[in-house]
């Protein structure tokens, strides 16, 4: 056993699974960060009600639809879906509206939810964040075609602070998307890129972070036309970089900067803040340029198995496009020129173990059964500036099932995409 | 383009940075 060697890391076998009861505390009610928990763990408000009603989603699922996004941003980088598209006229007319339509990415997983407060006064909604978009929205009354959400829909009657954004408004020049409904109403459409949708009025009201933070006038969409991936969530929060996005409007007040962590298990929890000061054990690597406004990029360029550099060649990350940090998609995809070694050494560090059936996307699987302590090798990614990070046990290994834990990453369908 | 997914970020205090222009990676963010 390699206990103490720091290129290892050893784990109970029995630990794999995460637990089926909800092990977090919950966030003190003077914390200012939300608290983020998986979206279908124990944890999760939407998931108690599923189990009520529905089946639990499947990894195979997960991994699948997460492929979805994963095509979707590949699409949105290129262009393909960056463009604004025109709503079918005859529904325009329709509506009494004629607006281009935004196309997004992929809704995927949308893995993680927080619980926000909105309107005065407050109530809660649990909603997906993401940093691959920019618009929040939530599902409003009176709604034309909703979706059944975990709770009830939010009411702008309700609410003393509420107001509709006007069609000359500069939120509304702004939102590529904005057109005038015939009551001078700022109309929003988001077309994401599994087709799923979310229409509605572009509105302002109080969000509720916490008992002590509020962001008064916050922009976002009330929508009353959705339908797609979206489960019982009651909306989403988008965490990109354009001027609607939750941190760039909570700027003025945090600061232009927002700090998130996953847990490492669906029966945990994390949180996430606005503004504040980044950890201080952070390494940190530099924004990198990229086309898409809204995404997140930087410069991986190299990664570490057991501690040992693995043969990358030089122009791999930079000819595939750079890389994109989304809190939406589960599995990294790597180019395939650096996915082929980084599979090749973990397996060689692997050779005890038996090999289990590929999960999905994932294709390097492995049957724990019978044993009772373990052992993998560390993954270290090397990003641009120096700085290295190496990954969790958890970050390593995708575990369906202890005869089926799989290396999770995934190389992207070639080196150009 | 790569990716970079929530299952390699779990655990890590994620840090946008936008301020300075970089994101940082803070090791047993969680607790």
């Amino acid at each position: 056993a390699r206990t103490n060697d720091p290129n290892w890391h050893v784990f109970s076998v029995s630990s794999l699974l995460p637990s089926s009861a909800c092990t977090a505390s919950k966030a003190a009610s003077n914390s200012s960060a939300l608290g983020v928990v998986h979206r279908h763990g124990p944890c999760s408000p939407v998931q108690a009600r599923r189990r009520g009603g529905g089946g639990a989603v499947t990894h195979a699922e997960i991994l699948e639809r997460d492929q979805a996004r994963v095509d979707s941003i590949h699409r949105k980088v290129a262009g393909a879906g960056g463009a604004p598209s025109v709503v079918d006229p005859a529904r325009a007319s329709e509506q009494g509206v004629s607006l281009p339509a935004q196309r997004g990415i992929s809704l995927g997983t949308g893995n993680y939810v927080v619980s926000v407060g909105l309107g005065t006064p407050a109530k809660q909604y649990a909603v997906i964040f993401d940093t691959g978009s920019d618009l929040s929205w939530v599902q409003c009354k009176p709604c034309a075609d909703c979706y059944e959400q975990q709770d009830p829909l939010f009411d702008p009657s309700l609410s003393s602070t509420y107001a509709a954004v006007a069609c000359g408004a500069p939120e509304c020049q702004e939102l590529d998307a904005s057109g005038c409904s015939s009551d001078s109403r700022c109309r929003y459409e988001v077309q994401y890129g599994d087709q799923s949708q979310t229409d509605g009025n572009l509105v302002r009201d109080t969000l509720t972070l916490s008992a002590s933070d509020k962001l008064p006038g916050f922009v976002f969409g009330c929508g009353d036309q959705n339908a797609g991936l979206f489960g019982q969530v009651d909306g989403l929060f988008g965490l990109g970089r354009e001027k609607v996005s939750l941190p760039s409007q909570g700027a003025p007040s945090y600061g232009p900067g927002f700090t998130y962590c996953l847990p490492s298990s669906s029966s945990g929890m994390g949180y996430l803040s606005l503004g504040g000061a980044p950890p201080a054990n952070a390494q940190f690597t530099a924004f990198a340029d990229g086309a898409t406004p809204s995404f997140y990029y930087i410069d991986l360029v190299g990664i570490k198995v057991g501690g040992r550099a693995i043969r990358i060649p030089a122009t791999a990350f930079a000819a595939a496009g750079g890389t994109v940090i989304d809190s939406g998609t589960v599995i990294t995809r790597l180019p395939p020129r650096a996915y082929a070694p980084l599979r090749a050494a973990f397996a060689r560090s692997m050779a005890q173990y038996k090999k289990a059936p590929a999960l999905s996307i994932l294709d390097t699987c492995y049957d724990f059964t019978g044993h009772r302590t373990a052992q993998i090798p560390t993954v270290e990614l090397a990003f641009a500036g120096g700085a290295t990070v190496s990954l969790d046990f958890t970050g390593v290994l995708y575990v369906s099932k202890v005869s089926q834990a799989c290396l999770a990453f995934a190389p992207n369908a070639d080196d150009s995409s | 383009i790569a990716i970079l997914g929530n299952t390699q970020q779990k655990t890590f205090a994620v840090a946008y940075d936008v301020a300075n222009h970089r994101i940082g990676f803070g090791a047993k963010g969680c607790s």
